[in-house]
């Protein structure tokens, strides 16, 4: 079970740099076992440089740096060891235009070999996606679910 | 392996069955806020075996049955199944199968795995502790947890 | 002091349904005290009855609807006692387009006698503004602040 | 009573003097992620007399200055001085006066009140125990503490 443990972790850890370094155009990322000699029982810390600044301190990452660097590690992780699902509830929502954009190509990436369910209120996540389904309440307090174009969905909630 | 299928009856706020067809590559859900997108979220994460009522932001396991605004018309059990299309995941159920988890008012759960009656522990072990699903959920307020280094939940199911 | 504080308290409680029921278009929203006989110890707890609902249940909310409550107990505040400034750091980032232009509208309301300044990536919010400033890092790492109309961002972030 | 004017020296990702002058109304802050909006919103809050480095997004205070690629070119102090003007709320100051707070490296902490030295308690019972800016920031991740309750403290200030 260790050197299981010690292999995928390795992995893991090339493909969390990978993907850390397309989202943030260079700098590194990386996981560290706060106890090497104990892998099993191990608590695994994140360390992280970005390009062209001298600080390693995460707790000063802006809020869209957070979500990107969470999900690369997640990422990277489906990239070693692919589930069958992954569902994401409004993570888009502190991405700027440019990040979504790059977020939409590693789900593009993903859906190849994993179901993809995201719930966002961004556009550019809406017209990336390949199926479509509005939630609307016709009936207060009563869910239904319509599938759509995203054209039908603008005349839905019209001033959406 | 994907989910063909997701039926609902009487969870959160979908009172009659809603039946969502779903395939490979990515489906979007959206609308307006309180329109019950997350209450989709957190029937997937109840059907395969979610016990925690934080995670499925409820404070007692009723919560998750249809409330009305007329009392006569509240549910009086909720029920989540899900048809999944399996190739690569678990030979021993064929090519597709079934998983429905019931709770009654009354206060007893039921569940199914291709309609026979099943434990808990039975999806549970298919979903939840066979690290299939450690990370396959993921909303906005759980990436401070991630960031702070409570990633090792993630690795222990990689392994 | 606490004669003023339960003229103010009942004063917030009543601002704050009014503006609750604007974002919900009806229902009620109440402020308790848990020991309505000590006022100035008493922890103040938030009430909730959406339209056509019968639950109560705060922890039932959205996202959505999570933020427009605690939005609607801040406007409150300010239409009993105006601060001088108000600001927001991607406060509207959950909310759906109906409701950000609720929000906007309830920010123009708000910014007739407080000075609002909003940190936004909703473009709709953009518009909305008197001023915008724009951030960019031409160097790597050094922030720089630029003046902007919206239509030179565009040119700025082109993917955006 | 409005700001008319924010100046960072050496603030965060702010490496020389940055100025930025403010009118009535609504003014909005866009850019990428990390390109230093919510660094404004901490250079706000702890010019007011913001003392909790969790409520600054910083470990140490040290990490307030500006830290370049190269450590020849870092800061080697912050400062943030605002401009205010006041009509109705501080009479005793006149149309227009200035706070000023300063941290050097060495660790060394100066306050200013329309250019003269002044100690943090002077620039607090200003505003922050004045109750004039209890409710004055809102970020995203407090929304949270005001729905389960934490408000007591918002109303402290407005009696
Ligand atoms: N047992 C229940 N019976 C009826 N309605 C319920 C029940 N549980 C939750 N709800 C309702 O579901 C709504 C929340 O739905 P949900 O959280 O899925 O919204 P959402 O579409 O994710 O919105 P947002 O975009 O704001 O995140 C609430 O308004 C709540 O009142
Ligand atoms: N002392 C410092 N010296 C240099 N850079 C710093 C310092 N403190 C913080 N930073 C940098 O500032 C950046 C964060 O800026 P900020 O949080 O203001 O971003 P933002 O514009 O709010 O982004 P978002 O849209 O993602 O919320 C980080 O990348 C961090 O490295
Ligand atoms: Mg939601
Ligand atoms: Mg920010």
């Amino acid at each position: 079970a260790r050197e299981r443990f010690v292999a995928i972790f390795d992995e893991v850890k090339k493909e969390f740099n990978f993907v850390f370094s397309k989202f943030f155009e260079g700098g590194q990322a990386d996981l560290v076992l706060s106890d090497p000699s104990n892998p099993l029982t191990s608590k695994v810390d994140i360390a992280v440089r970005m390009k062209g600044k001298r600080l390693k301190v995460i707790n000063q990452l802006s809020g869209g740096e957070r979500t990107l660097l969470a999900v690369s590690l997640l990422l990277a992780l489906y990239l070693v060891k692919p589930a069958p699902f992954c569902i994401l509830d409004e993570i888009d929502a502190p991405l700027d235009d440019a990040n979504v954009v790059r977020f939409n190509k590693f789900l593009r990436d993903l859906s190849q070999r994993t179901q993809v369910v995201i719930i966002t209120h961004n556009r550019a996540t809406m017209e990336y996606a390949d199926y479509l389904y509005g939630l609307t309440m016709e009936k207060r307090g009563q869910s239904k679910v319509i599938s759509a174009k995203l054209a039908d969905l603008e005349k839905l909630n019209p001033d959406a | 392996m994907k989910i063909k299928e997701i039926k609902l009856y009487g969870f959160k706020s979908f009172p009659g069955e809603t039946k969502i067809v779903l395939d490979r590559g990515i489906t979007a859900f959206v609308g307006p806020n309180g329109s019950g997108k997350s209450n989709i979220f957190d029937a997937l994460r109840w059907v395969f075996g979610e016990q925690s009522m934080k995670a499925l932001r409820c404070e007692r396991i009723e919560d998750l049955i249809y409330v009305s605004p007329v009392p006569k018309d509240d549910a009086n059990f909720t029920e989540i199944s899900i048809t999944v299309d399996n190739e690569d995941f678990f030979p021993q159920f064929g090519g597709e199968f079934e998983i429905k988890r019931k709770f009654y008012r009354s206060g007893e759960s039921e569940f199914y795995l291709n309609r026979v009656r099943c434990r808990l522990q039975d999806i549970q072990a298919l979903f939840l502790n066979s690290g299939t699903l450690t990370y396959s959920f993921l909303e906005l307020s759980e990436i401070e947890k991630i960031i702070q280094g409570n990633t090792k939940e993630m690795f222990d199911d990689v392994s």
